[in-house]
């Protein structure tokens, strides 16, 4: 049974990306099976890992709004151990087609029963909104993990996020619990990094990471290669942060 | 007649609100009357000059969905020709229920019409999505300014975004122009930067602004504290490139 993870912020540009592509890499060095599902119509987390979203058989919005079962879109990547669903620009449409569909919060839940069993991870990158793609993606997960930039908004915006997550676990899926909450581009050198971190460390106290994701160029320039941090410079602090991180989630569903 | 400019692009903290803020605060600098208009659930333009959301007696929400005029949502804020529209939680509804509303692309469009004389230039903040809320800004301005973060993924996403502001030109709005795209985040230290703006430069020629932005801390820092980068610490090199961008869209202004 795979553990579903989705890593979801409204607020844009925070790392969800990064994290979503950096996490199932080292996650799959790490012996797992990951599947990651790229459930943001920009595909960022499709090129990162280097697929060429237009060479596809079915997408992920024939699965959502036609039915197709997840396990006829996935494909493989160049990195063992990890299996992608990726993002087509039709997904766009899906965002306002739910609107008018029966049960439009849980497609995404019902059709993860097909494949839960063949992965041991399935980690779900989300778009910046709170619409019906990151609330099926909510729905569907086992947990949600907030990656959340050391900066003013991203705080700011953490309060409301936590309100929508706690509306979902009221209604529709009260089995849903907080993964953690992950510091990203994190620079030591500015007091702003240092404070915002302080400040989230210690109103959410244990359920953040002890793993904090420095700024480091590396996460920036690796997906120019289409390649996870760990597959392009494996000893940069990026890399590095990324595989600490993996070590803390896979202890915590020990616990679980 | 003010000119309205969107700030857009579906990619996320790409410096949109940033920029609306204090290209908003560099035009009022110059004796221009400006309104800045919140269209971001999230409300960052609202809190980053310094607004409490809370205490308004009719919202953006109240002028899309209900009918009231703009001109009774609008705020002052304590820079002098700055005016603003603010933000209220209730907006992230308008996202879904405009689905069902009729011509619910121009709602903002109609209800602009009230308040276009009174302004040199209305700047619209717009959430990292393509949905109803940054349809309506586009449909409902003259030109369209693009933040674009000097990075793989933003580049990435560039193309797509002109091709859905293409579509507009050619159905909603054939009078929308690009006012711009705004190189944003630039770090001379590193090649990645240099590589990206390199590429947009020969690419989009012309349509980019000489003005580029530079990854500076004061911008980071100054919403914290409410206040455009300018009124917060003028001489960093964040609040310049602003003052430098301001004359720009000004100069640009007279050839219209
Ligand atoms: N720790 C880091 N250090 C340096 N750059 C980073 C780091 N994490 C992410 N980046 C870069 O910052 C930008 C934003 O990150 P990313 O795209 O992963 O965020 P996102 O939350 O997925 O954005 P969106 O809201 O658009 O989905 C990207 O260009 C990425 O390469
Ligand atoms: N030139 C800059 N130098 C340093 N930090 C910046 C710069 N521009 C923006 N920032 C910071 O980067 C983050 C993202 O910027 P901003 O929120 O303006 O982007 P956005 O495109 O409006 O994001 P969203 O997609 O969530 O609406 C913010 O924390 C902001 O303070
Ligand atoms: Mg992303
Ligand atoms: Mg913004």
């Amino acid at each position: 049974m795979a553990r579903i993870i989705a890593i979801a912020n409204q607020k844009g540009g925070v790392g969800k990306t990064t994290t979503s592509i950096n996490l199932s890499a080292s996650l799959a060095i790490n012996d797992q099976a990951v599947l990651l599902i790229d459930m943001d119509p920009q595909s960022n987390a499709t090129s990162g890992v280097g697929i060429d979203q237009k060479a596809l058989p079915c997408s992920l919005y024939d699965c959502l709004m036609r039915g197709k079962p997840l396990s006829e879109a996935v494909s493989q990547t160049n990195i063992a151990r990890l299996w992608i669903i990726p993002a087509t620009a039709d997904l766009v449409g899906a965002e306002v087609e739910l609107v008018n569909v029966e049960e439009r919060e849980s497609v995404l839940k019902k059709s993860l029963q097909e494949i839960v069993g063949r992965y041991d991870y399935i980690i779900i990158d989300c778009p910046p909104a709170l619409g019906f793609l990151t609330i099926n993606a909510l729905a569907g997960a086992h947990s949600v993990l907030i990656p959340v930039q050391c900066e003013y908004y991203a705080m700011e915006g953490l309060g409301r996020l936590m309100a929508n997550v706690k509306r979902i676990q009221d209604g529709l899926n009260p089995s849903l619990v907080l993964e953690g909450i992950l510091l990203t581009m994190f620079d030591s050198r500015n007091s702003l990094g240092r404070q915002v971190s302080e400040e989230i460390r210690n109103h959410f106290k244990e359920k953040v990471y002890k793993t904090m994701i420095p700024r480091n160029v590396t996460l920036a320039e690796a997906p120019s290669y289409g390649k996870p941090a760990a597959f392009y410079n494996a000893a940069s602090a990026g890399a590095q942060a990324y595989l600490e991180l993996a070590k803390e989630v896979l202890a915590h569903g020990e616990e679980g």
